[in-house]
Order: C-alpha cells, then sequence, then structure tokens
C-alpha cells in the first residue's frame, strides 16, 4: 500500500514559523 | 617515432641533438680593430673587415674568417672579452676556439647561468696560474672540487703562431662524470646560458720586459672559430629546441612537463613532483586523479611520501557536488547514484530530504536514505508509514492512526 506523500498545506505552522521551509 | 616515447608510447627519456650552439649567433667583444682603420684592419670595408661575426660563421677549410682585436703595445697587456650569448641553458660539453694569432699566455673562461647577471669562472689557462687567476697549476680533481675552475698551463704554448687552439672539455676528469645522471652538481656544472673568454696576456716573442721602446711591434687577438659544444638543456624531457612566439629558444616539451627547460609540471600534473629523466626511468609528470570533477590540483609532499611515492595531488574546487582528495565521493546533501560511474557529471545525487518529514538534509552516502522523523518513511522522508498518518505539527508530522 503506498502511502500519499506529505500535504504541506495541512501543517498548521503558527508556533513554528521559524521552521517553515521556504516554497 | 617521437624519440621521448618508445615503441610502445610508454615515456623515455629523449635529449636534443649535439650541437654548435654559437654557431650564427652574436659575440660581444670588447675590442675590434678598423676603427679607426689602419693599413691591415679597417671597419668598413668589408673586405679588410675582421668583425666578431666571424667568429661564429660557417668556415671551410682553409677559408678561415678570424676576428681581431686592436693592436696594443706591447709594454701594456690589456685584457680582451669575448662574450657569447647562448639565448637559453644549454648544457656545454666543451668551449674551443682556434686562433689566427699567436695563442694567448693567459685566458680565462667564464660561464653564466642566469643570463648574464653573474658569472662562475669555468676554466684558466696560463703558465702563471698563482699570479694571474690565485690558482695553483694542474690541481688534482676531485668529488669536493669538481664543479670548481681548475688552471693549467696547457695550450698556452706559443707555438703554432697560427691555427693554434684552445679546447675546454667541460667534464674532462670530473670524477663524477661517469655517474652524470646522479649528480646534481655536474648536472648544474655543464649548464650556461653565456659563455664569456677573456684574454689577459698574450705571448710577446722576445722580452717582454726590456723590450718596451715605442718602435717595438706591438699585439692583438684573433680568432677564426669560437664553439661551444653542448646540448640544449631540457632535462631529459625534449628531443628539440625551437623558438616560442616571441623568437625565444625553448625546448618542445614532452612527458607533460613545461618551461623553457621542461623544467616543471604542466598544470594538473603535479600527482608526483617535478624530476629530471634519466636513462633508467623518465620520471615524466603524472595527472592528477579527479574523476573529470576537477581543473587544478595541487601537490602534497606528505602525502606523496605516505602512498610509498606514488601519489601526491590533492585535487582544487571539486564539481558536480563531489569531494575528497580525488574526488571520488559525494558532498553532504547528496549521495552516490550506483548506476552511474564516478566520472560521470550526475553521479551524485540530491539527498532531496522532506523538509518537515526528515529529521536532517543529510542521506546515506551509499543508499540515498534521509533520516526519517518518527512514523515518516520513504526514501526522502516524504510519506506518512503504514498504520500512521498526517497530523497538523510540523514536529510530528505523521501520528499514530488510534
Amino acid at each position: 500500500e503506498v502511502m500519499p506523500t506529505l500535504d504541506m498545506t495541512l501543517f498548521d505552522w503558527t508556533d513554528y514559523e521559524d521552521l517553515k521551509p521556504d516554497t | 617515432p617521437d624519440p621521448c616515447y618508445d615503441e610502445n608510447s610508454l615515456p623515455r627519456r629523449c635529449v636534443p641533438e649535439f650541437v654548435n650552439a654559437a654557431f650564427g649567433k652574436e659575440v660581444q667583444a670588447s675590442s675590434t680593430c678598423g676603427r679607426p682603420s689602419t693599413r691591415q684592419c679597417d671597419a668598413s670595408d668589408p673586405k679588410r673587415a675582421h668583425p666578431p661575426s666571424y667568429l661564429t660563421d660557417l668556415n671551410n677549410a682553409g677559408n678561415m674568417t678570424c676576428w681581431r682585436s686592436e693592436s696594443f703595445p706591447r709594454h701594456s697587456p690589456q685584457n680582451v672579452s669575448l662574450t657569447l650569448s647562448l639565448g637559453k641553458k644549454f648544457e656545454v660539453t666543451y668551449v674551443s676556439l682556434q686562433f689566427c694569432s699567436p695563442r694567448p699566455e693567459s685566458v680565462a673562461i667564464y660561464k653564466s647561468m642566469d643570463y648574464g647577471k653573474t658569472w662562475v669562472p669555468y676554466q684558466f689557462y696560463s703558465s702563471q696560474c698563482r699570479r694571474l687567476y690565485g690558482k695553483p697549476s694542474r690541481a688534482s680533481v676531485t668529488k669536493q672540487n669538481e664543479q670548481e675552475a681548475l688552471c693549467t698551463d696547457g695550450y698556452t704554448d706559443l707555438y703554432p703562431l697560427t691555427g693554434g687552439l684552445i679546447a675546454f672539455s667541460t667534464l674532462d676528469g670530473r670524477p663524477s662524470a661517469q655517474d652524470f645522471d646522479n649528480s646534481p652538481v655536474l648536472q648544474d656544472w655543464v649548464t650556461a646560458t653565456d659563455i664569456r673568454v677573456v684574454f689577459s696576456r698574450p705571448h710577446l716573442q722576445g722580452n717582454r720586459d726590456t723590450d718596451v721602446s715605442e718602435d717595438a711591434p706591438g699585439y692583438f687577438y684573433s680568432v677564426g672559430e669560437f664553439q661551444v659544444g653542448g646540448r640544449c638543456k631540457c632535462n631529459g624531457h625534449a628531443s628539440r629546441c625551437g623558438k616560442d612566439k616571441e623568437g625565444r629558444l625553448v625546448c618542445d616539451c614532452k612527458h607533460n612537463t613545461e618551461g623553457p627547460e621542461c623544467d616543471r609540471c604542466k598544470a594538473f600534473h603535479y600527482d608526483r613532483p617535478w624530476q629530471r629523466a634519466n636513462a633508467r626511468e623518465a620520471n615524466e609528470c603524472l595527472a592528477c586523479t579527479c574523476n573529470l570533477h576537477a581543473r587544478r590540483c595541487r601537490f602534497n609532499m606528505e602525502l606523496y611520501k605516505l602512498s610509498g611515492r606514488k601519489s601526491g595531488g590533492v585535487c582544487l574546487n571539486c564539481r558536480h557536488n563531489t569531494a575528497g582528495r580525488h574526488c571520488h565521493y559525494c558532498k553532504e546533501g547528496f549521495y552516490r547514484d550506483v548506476s552511474r560511474p564516478i566520472t560521470d557529471r550526475r553521479a551524485c545525487k540530491a539527498c532531496d530530504c522532506h523538509p518537515v518529514g526528515a529529521a536532517g538534509k543529510t542521506c546515506n552516502q551509499t543508499t540515498g536514505q534521509c533520516p526519517c522523523k518518527d512514523g515518516v518513511t520513504g526514501l526522502t522522508c516524504n510519506r506518512c508509514a503504514k498504520g500512521y498518518q498526517q497530523s497538523r505539527s510540523p514536529i510530528a508530522p505523521c501520528i499514530k492512526i488510534p
């Protein structure tokens, strides 16, 4: 079974703004 | 066939042909007759001129053209010098002079290795070695003094009155001449860029000290042939010398060497230090091993010694995401694509670790596997593992399904 790739839009970056990768 | 390579295209020592390095070259004479003109010599009349160019021109038997100095009064010994620039370094085997006048009583030969900036004595001829040149006559030659000028009373006899010869053989009697390949001292000794001959005292018939009257006949020096026998110095890495774009004489270097005397390795050919070629070993310069990922390298003596004197090159600025002394592995953040040879431009692939799913940016050098956070899987850590689902937290992107 192949799992879907991580969806970056689902993450909540509110507390981790400094970790957010450039898009 | 190229003499610098054998029938199997392997490098071997090669040397330019033996030549008279003086032939056709300009000689600077400190004194030349004919200005003002005299009964025997007129510089403005080609038929009666004796210019220095006659020293190095083509001489046919029985038709010797002679340079001639001014005439000097016999009570006034004059130094007259002939200076010859060879144009580059030569390995000199002999220096010879054939006289049209009586041979001088005292002659000094000097050489320069720096195009005339400094001069060192090469050989002295005199019946008064100690008095004129501060040297003992016919000193014995040992390994300690074989690179020093000697003085001899040979070749100083007045007779023959014309056609007399002085010939200096640079290696004659030198103990290390038998093992020239392994004697840097003698290799240096035979090397010259310029040769200077100084006539210090003439041979005078009659009594030099008492015959000082005004009308006593004077003297002059006259030479028909000034020869310097030797080979263009190329350190065993060229079989010929030619002129470069600026008209300077240079070796046609082989064995990955370059320089006027093939005295250094070409760029990127410093996997071992430059060495002169010898009969046993060509000592060609070797290219650094950089797997086609670098254009420059430098030589490291420590590494060379550690390798058993096999390889000392260190590649500089490895490209195509490679790293290491030979650009032989992938730099951090890249992994080796084993389906391509290391020489391939794309031999190293980016790890491309997922910015959220991976715990770091560096992957396994051989498999490309990124370090995944808990519950994350995939080569780049971009999927949740079986039994996990995506969360909203970028710190723990996959959580166990309840």
